[in-house]
């Protein structure tokens, strides 16, 4: 988590959604205007397919990324030097003063689709140096877009994808597209695509699903690796590297099959360590799950553990004893998974007791061993062995796993009227488009 | 005393490889010269970097690319320059 911290202020832009705008032109130039734009929002484009990025051209004055063409000496410490030898550069995101500036020499005979030899490609220094503005600094690598020197044309840019070097260093700042998109997952990842959704699906409209940034949490499990937040029908999924695969959360029964549609809610979740299986609770009952779909004789009653029959609050299947921790009220159950049968003296009066508030929402075990209590909308972490509360909790939910990044309504510490829709739906668009012309650039 | 580097042979490469990063500016108050074993080491480190034959000197391949049109950004990028105590310059091992 602090690492997000760390990169957002350091090697990589913290939004999304960044603006750009071409400030000044060079003064005689084989391009005209138009297509020089056209030329950077395809530039731009490039480095938004490979990332959850995207741009959007500003007309106003302000801009995160401008570009300009200039003169030999501009006072930015990078003198050009005429045609050929310096033709452009960029600064890093972490340039407190110069950050999204890119700077092309206007003495350079600028080209597009012009033979190899003569002129300078726009598009491909263009791309280069968006990739400075985004984070990238120069690779030894002969095949990458990052090599710091000019090596001709790249082909046409509607056709032009980032080589396989470029496209790993981008994404270690900021993610795959394909994770946090809503589109189909990549084949590769561990969980099979979810079934298409049958025609009589209700289908998801955006005043349906929960708010991440104003929500609690019913359950929360770690899944091979990646973090699954529950909520009424949906969940959200992080990645490995705790990205949130999309902004808007998928419906619980089209992925995980089996699961019924008309289920209000979900207890907990968690991995069986020693089959891998997904386990379901929620109320009298519970599924046993093998990838995402549900094997066959489930639901059954959770009594089958030796639990109550009104079910639990909370569970978690804890690598460091190979045992499952149940949770309902202010009562604990150990479960020994390897044996299938509860500890002896079960229930006892749980340990977190003194410590947190109880009942909890839910509980997760993290990779190495750490806890995490979520209880409304914050979460506590104790330490790996001796599980005690560690100082500087609790801590927002939505900030820390969510990304939400602004104001939460409502301020965590007060708690208020829970405030309309409109209000909570942070506006994605970015800033107002103050439109001069448009123009169309495929 | 290091020999000093020919200016006149190599001004040119040395000023390109301060301006990529691969050479500490030139000391400003002792005006000290690049001593020409840091020169070479440099070079070789720029030929890695490119991918071409290490040979320490600067031959047609390597001159080749200090005249190619590139991108003004050092391809090393400037870190925490060695302390100076008393003058002398201490360099973390």
């Amino acid at each position: 988590r602090k690492s997000r911290g760390r990169r957002s202020a350091g090697l990589a832009w913290t939004k999304r959604n960044i603006s750009w705008k071409v400030k000044t032109y060079p003064q005689e130039a084989w391009l005209s205007r138009e297509t020089i734009r056209v030329l950077m929002h395809y530039a731009l484009k490039v480095w938004s397919e490979a990332t959850p990025l995207t741009f959007h051209e500003v007309g106003g004055p302000r801009a995160d990324i401008s570009v300009e063409f200039l003169h030999l000496d501009h006072q930015d410490g990078y003198p050009f030097d005429g045609p050929g030898g310096m033709v452009a550069h960029a600064f890093f995101p972490r340039d407190p003063q110069r950050a999204g500036h890119v700077h092309f020499d206007s003495d350079e005979d600028w080209t597009f689709r012009s033979p190899d030899d003569y002129g300078t490609d726009l598009f491909a220094v263009a791309v280069h140096e968006f990739g400075h503005s985004l984070g990238l600094a120069h690779s030894p690598s002969k095949r990458s877009i990052m090599r710091p020197y000019y090596q001709g044309p790249v082909g046409d840019p509607l056709q032009y994808q980032l080589q396989a070097d470029d496209c790993v260093d981008i994404q270690r700042l900021y993610g795959s597209r394909v994770l946090h998109s809503t589109e189909k997952p990549e084949s590769s990842s561990l969980l099979p695509d979810p079934p298409s959704l049958p025609h009589d699906f209700p289908a998801l409209r955006s005043e349906e699903f929960p708010d991440r940034c104003s929500s609690s949490i019913d359950a929360v499990a770690q899944i091979r690796g990646e973090t699954f937040f529950f909520k009424g029908q949906y969940f959200w999924r992080l990645t490995h590297g705790r990205h949130l695969t999309s902004l808007r959360p998928a419906l619980s029964a089209a992925f995980w099959r089996g699961l019924p549609r008309s289920l209000g809610k979900v207890d907990t979740v968690y991995e069986r360590h020693t089959d891998h299986r997904i386990l379901f609770f929620s109320g009298p009952l519970y599924w046993v799950f093998k990838d995402n779909g549900v094997e066959e004789g489930y639901p059954r009653p959770v009594t089958d553990f030796g639990l109550p029959q009104g079910g639990v609050d909370a569970a978690f299947s804890w690598p460091h004893d190979r045992k499952t921790y149940f949770f309902k009220g202010g009562l604990q159950w150990s479960y020994d998974e390897a044996t299938g049968r509860m500890d002896e003296g079960s229930p006892t009066h749980t340990a977190l007791g003194g410590q947190l508030p109880t009942p909890v929402d839910d509980m997760l075990s993290g990779s190495d061993g750490e806890v995490y209590v979520f209880k409304g909308r914050q979460y506590w972490k104790l330490e790996r062995h001796s599980l005690k509360l560690e100082i500087g909790y609790p801590r927002s939910i939505a900030r820390d796993w969510l990304d939400c990044t602004g104001e939460l309504y409502p301020p965590l510490s007060a708690p208020t009227s829970p405030p309309t829709r409109a209000k909570l739906q942070p506006d994605w668009r970015g800033p107002q488009l103050e439109v001069e012309r448009c123009v169309c650039p495929s | 005393r290091s020999v000093p580097t020919p200016a006149d042979e190599s001004g040119e490469v040395v000023a390109w490889l301060m301006q990529y990063g691969y050479l500490p500016p030139a000391d400003p108050i002792t005006g000290q010269l690049q001593t020409w074993e840091a020169v070479t080491s440099a070079i070789r480190v720029m030929q890695r970097f490119a991918g071409i034959p290490e040979t320490g000197i600067p031959d047609d391949a390597t001159l080749g690319l200090i005249r190619m049109p590139r991108c003004s950004l050092p391809d090393v990028l400037p870190e925490k320059l060695p302390e100076r105590k008393n003058g002398r310059l201490w360099r973390k091992r």
